[in-house]
């Protein structure tokens, strides 16, 4: 879970935007 | 009621595609074959990418320290955000794609792990023509000739995109047809890793199964195209793990950043 830490954030919760 | 089912399935993967990509191909075609409003700024050489930093993408190179490094390192940091961009855009789809979210979420991370990169090459054909590529929202475009005359080993990042595409792009997909080939490319049963194969395999099948009655259908002339398009299945995990590699060579020889997003899903792919 550690490794893909960023893409599960994503999976959960599509408010949060990732930074460029 | 199995045909009502599928029809339904289709008409559902459809919308979230464009729902949740803000670039598709017929949007990319108006800009490409000049009907669109205002022309592409097109980049061909460095005084026309200076321009077109200041501009179209003055937020991917502003204020990071980007704007200093050399040209080849400041395109790969543009390409780094749009690729961020599109999983993001990925990620929202294929929680949209019926069944997705009821799969074991440690699934659902390798499926956008190892399927992100082959859906953005499948899709980026839609932005591109033999001569280049619609970049910044379809508000510029970058000769392939200006990217090939980039130094190595960036100068060999697109030129393969290219040759994909243009042969992907002689099969005349419309949007309807690449939502599924889309979703078929992440609800993909042999990922290495995955827990459950079993329950993905049932909604691979169904997908599968949903795009061959739609080529039928949306192209009767051309009754190959289902094989051909399962061919390109195996063709973008080629032009993938070839990425894959290219860009492991620039992290150990180059001084360029990989987003930590871009890292997850690299780190261990192949």
């Amino acid at each position: 879970k550690e490794k893909h830490k960023i893409l599960h954030r994503l999976l959960q919760n599509s408010s949060s935007p990732v930074d460029l | 009621a199995q045909l009502a089912d599928q029809k339904t399935l289709a008409k559902q993967i459809y919308e979230a595609y464009l729902k949740n990509f803000n670039m598709n191909k017929s949007k990319a075609r108006v800009i490409l074959t000049g009907k669109a409003s205002t022309p592409p700024f097109v980049i061909h050489d460095m005084d026309t990418l200076r321009l077109a930093e200041k501009t179209l993408v003055a937020k991917m190179v502003g204020n990071n320290g980007i704007q200093n490094k050399e040209v080849e390192v400041r395109i790969f940091h543009c390409c780094q955000c749009t690729s961020v961009e599109t999983v993001t855009e990925l990620t929202e789809f294929a929680k949209s794609v019926p069944g997705f979210v009821g799969l074991d979420l440690n699934d659902q991370v390798t499926l956008l792990k190892y399927g992100v990169y082959e859906a953005m090459f499948a899709m980026l054909a839609s932005s591109m023509n033999k001569d280049g590529l619609l970049v910044a929202y379809g508000n510029g475009f970058i000769t392939r000739e200006f990217l090939k005359s980039l130094r190595k080993p960036f100068s060999d990042m697109m030129e393969p995109k290219f040759e994909f595409a243009m042969k992907f792009n002689a099969l005349e997909l419309d949007d309807s047809d690449l939502a599924l080939f889309v979703a078929a490319i992440i609800c993909c049963g042999d990922r290495p890793g995955l827990v459950n194969v079993g329950h993905i395999e049932k909604m691979q099948e169904r997908i599968v199964q949903v795009l061959r009655l739609h080529l039928q259908s949306n192209h009767p002339d051309d009754a190959f195209l289902f094989p051909k398009l399962l061919q390109k299945l195996a063709d973008l995990r080629q032009l993938v793990t070839e990425h894959a590699q290219l860009v492991q060579e620039i992290k150990k020889t180059e001084d360029t950043s990989l987003h930590p997003l871009l890292q997850e899903i690299y780190r261990d792919m192949y």
